[in-house]
């Protein structure tokens, strides 16, 4: 161990095992996070090899692949095992991206974080049979496709449409324009054999707005793009190199009826459609994801602030007295402004981000119960704290990269890595401002009701202020 | 609405939070009237929305920060009736470095919601130097809490025995330009050039 660094160590005031378990929550939980890691890191030796740096765009791809199917089996050895189960995945898979196993992401993530839980958002009990326990063991992979090339946040305006055919009890997918082609899915380019479409439904000759379907697009046994569909990946990117994110578009591609996700609207097999019960009900989907997204933040910040302020410690330059030996960079007060706040700030957006999971959960009851109380108090809470989130961690990744000059510009430093995964979320699943705007919306309709309403609880304080 | 209720704000992480809840308040309900100006004056709701759209960002900003900072505060004086004394102080330091760290990043919205003054701005920064002296001695012990492995950070200036240097050469020598002394464009293009035949 360094000398000094171990001299940090000695001098800290408090005991760090006690912080550990509080952050995750609990001695119990640690265990479970330290035996999963030991599952995911016992068979380190095969993810060794050239550094990814090195290889071609292709080659990375086939390696993230390698990797994530050694990865994703140790998941399903813990599936198995019983010690993963519906409720806890988030954990794991979150965990397991969060790694630097798969260390520019992985064309699998998607299947985990949006494909698996969309068909339990949105599929009926028949769906969920049908489709999960398969999704749950990878015998097939899926992707989630709702961004078009023409058409980001605002999705109203998504131009693919799914058109029923009462005849032969089908819908009929299409992209009428170039930019109705879906757009960056994860995983769409050439791993997933399945995704889920977001297109507009056409019934009867009436559009009834978006709605969710699943769709197969390449042979589950020789891997071909299913005839009618253009699917492919979208190229070179800033970060991400290996998710392998994905184009595709259709031309009057046909699928079952029963492959609309019909949890809450549906259209009968005359072509009746059935509304749903609430048009936000689908809002969930989008939330849960937002709240991956800050959990992946803390993740990724907390990496980051280890690297620098280890760094930090070790690192000596210059002297802060004449004659005295050079100091750690770690004692200018403008290094420990750069890096604290960073360790602050990761605590906060865990804190923060376990506060929104409860919420998330608590207002999901209530949806069962039929209250939608809380559901735009909470999609305006998810939207605010991805955008500050992202985009504050994306400003501290990049003070850490500076906390540590020259070397931290090293690839080797794992900082500009997680730079690249950290600025993507910054724009993926609502791009930032976008998001802002939405929460001013909810904001803005509370404000104008202060003397009606009973205020929500993030609210409340808009009251008493 | 702000005048006496932020009185002890600048010293406690309580009243930070609630002059950042007076700065929301203000800026959600400064769109509300410049959006209103600006329909009674003829624009349309949605033109008018457009035209605001950069202040109502700041307003979602702001309410965000509060969030951020309450929730932070909240739960940290939850935790501490079950921690010990000295991590108590700790997560004690943490809320008050990131709480006052915003109050000085966004001093100029508490300078025009907040009657903040002068001397407590200049109190704030004090606050803000004397808290990082007091992190300084765990901060490295605050990451090591982290418990992240090298396995999972995978970085040569992260690794928990400190061996920066060694590993950067260690990860140096992977590049696949080092694995032979002479790399073939010497003689293709750099010697002809070098020496005027090109």
């Amino acid at each position: 161990i360094n000398q000094d660094l171990q001299r940090e160590r000695d001098k800290c005031t408090f005991n760090i095992q006690e912080l550990t378990t509080l952050i995750d929550g609990g001695p119990e939980k640690t265990r479970e996070r330290k035996d999963r890691e030991n599952v995911m890191l016992s068979k380190r030796e095969v993810f060794d090899g050239v550094p990814e740096e090195y290889l071609s765009h292709k080659e990375r791809y086939e390696n993230a692949i390698r990797n994530s199917v050694i990865a994703f089996s140790l998941v399903r050895k813990m599936q198995e095992e019983g010690k993963t189960s519906i409720s806890n995945y988030r954990d794991v898979v979150g965990g397991l991206l969060g790694s630097s196993v798969l260390r520019d992401g992985s064309p699998l993530g998607l299947h985990y974080i949006m494909f698996m839980p969309a068909i339990l958002n949105q599929g009926n009990e028949e769906q969920q049979e049908k489709w999960l326990p398969r999704a749950w063991n990878c015998s097939i992979i899926g992707s989630y496709a709702q961004t078009e090339l023409g058409h980001g946040t605002f999705i109203r305006g998504l131009e693919t449409t799914a058109t029923y055919d009462a005849a032969a009890k089908q819908f009929v997918l299409h992209s009428p324009t170039l930019t109705a082609y879906k757009w960056w899915p994860g995983g769409l380019g050439q791993t997933a054999n399945y995704c889920i479409v977001v297109a507009q439904l056409y019934t009867k000759g009436q559009c009834h707005g978006i709605h969710s379907f699943i769709i197969q697009v390449r042979d589950e046994e020789t891997h071909m793009p299913l005839p009618g569909l253009k699917i492919g990946e979208i190229g070179a990117k800033l970060g991400l190199n290996a998710v392998n994110n994905g184009f595709l578009g259709f031309d009057n591609f046909r699928i079952p009826r029963t492959n609309m996700l019909m949890k809450h609207a549906q259209v009968l097999e005359d072509g009746t459609y059935v509304k749903s019960r609430h048009s936000k009900l689908n809002y969930g989907a989008m939330v849960f994801v937002r709240v991956v997204i800050v959990f992946d933040m803390v993740n990724y910040l907390s990496k980051a602030v280890t690297i620098a302020i280890r760094f930090s410690a070790v690192r000596r330059q210059c002297q802060l007295k004449a004659g005295e030996a050079e100091c750690q960079i770690l004692d200018y007060v403008t290094q420990q402004h750069k890096l604290l706040v960073c360790v602050a700030a990761a605590h906060a957006f865990r804190i923060t981000a376990n506060k929104l999971w409860v919420t998330f959960n608590e207002v999901n009851e209530q949806l069962v119960e039929g209250n939608m109380q809380r559901l735009p108090e909470l999609h305006a809470l998810a939207c605010c704290l991805k955008a500050v989130t992202t985009a504050d961690t994306a400003a501290c990744v990049e003070r850490c990269r500076l906390a540590c000059g020259g070397h931290g510009y090293m690839m080797s430093s794992s900082l500009p890595l997680t730079y690249g995964l950290v600025t993507a979320a910054c724009t993926y699943e609502g791009e930032n401002t976008v998001l802002l705007l939405q929460t001013a919306r909810f904001l803005v309709k509370t404000y104008q009701q202060l003397d009606s309403k009973t205020l929500t609880p993030t609210v409340a304080y808009l009251k008493s202020a | 609405a702000a005048d006496g209720f932020c009185d002890s704000w600048s010293n406690t992480t309580d009243g930070i939070i609630r002059g950042f809840q007076v700065v929301a308040m203000r800026k959600i309900g400064q769109c509300v009237t410049v959006m209103t100006n600006r329909v009674n004056r003829g624009m349309s709701f949605e033109d008018a929305w457009n035209m605001t759209s950069v202040q109502l960002v700041a307003a979602a900003e702001a309410h965000c920060r509060v969030i951020i900072m309450s929730t932070f505060l909240e739960e940290v004086q939850e935790m501490s009736r079950t921690v010990s004394p000295q991590l108590k102080d700790v997560l004690y330091q943490l809320v008050e470095l990131y709480c006052v760290y915003w109050a000085l990043e966004k001093l100029s919205d508490l300078l025009l919601y907040t009657p903040i003054s002068q001397k407590e701005v200049e109190l704030l920064r004090l606050w803000y130097e004397e808290t990082l002296t007091k992190l300084r001695p765990n901060a490295v012990g605050l990451v090591d809490a982290f418990d992240l492995r090298d396995e999972m950070l995978q970085s040569t200036l992260g690794s928990y025995d400190g061996r920066v240097y060694e590993r950067l050469m260690e990860e140096a020598m992977k590049s696949p330009l080092n694995a032979e002394p002479v790399n073939h464009t010497f003689h293709k293009y750099l010697k002809p050039f070098m020496q005027g035949k090109l």
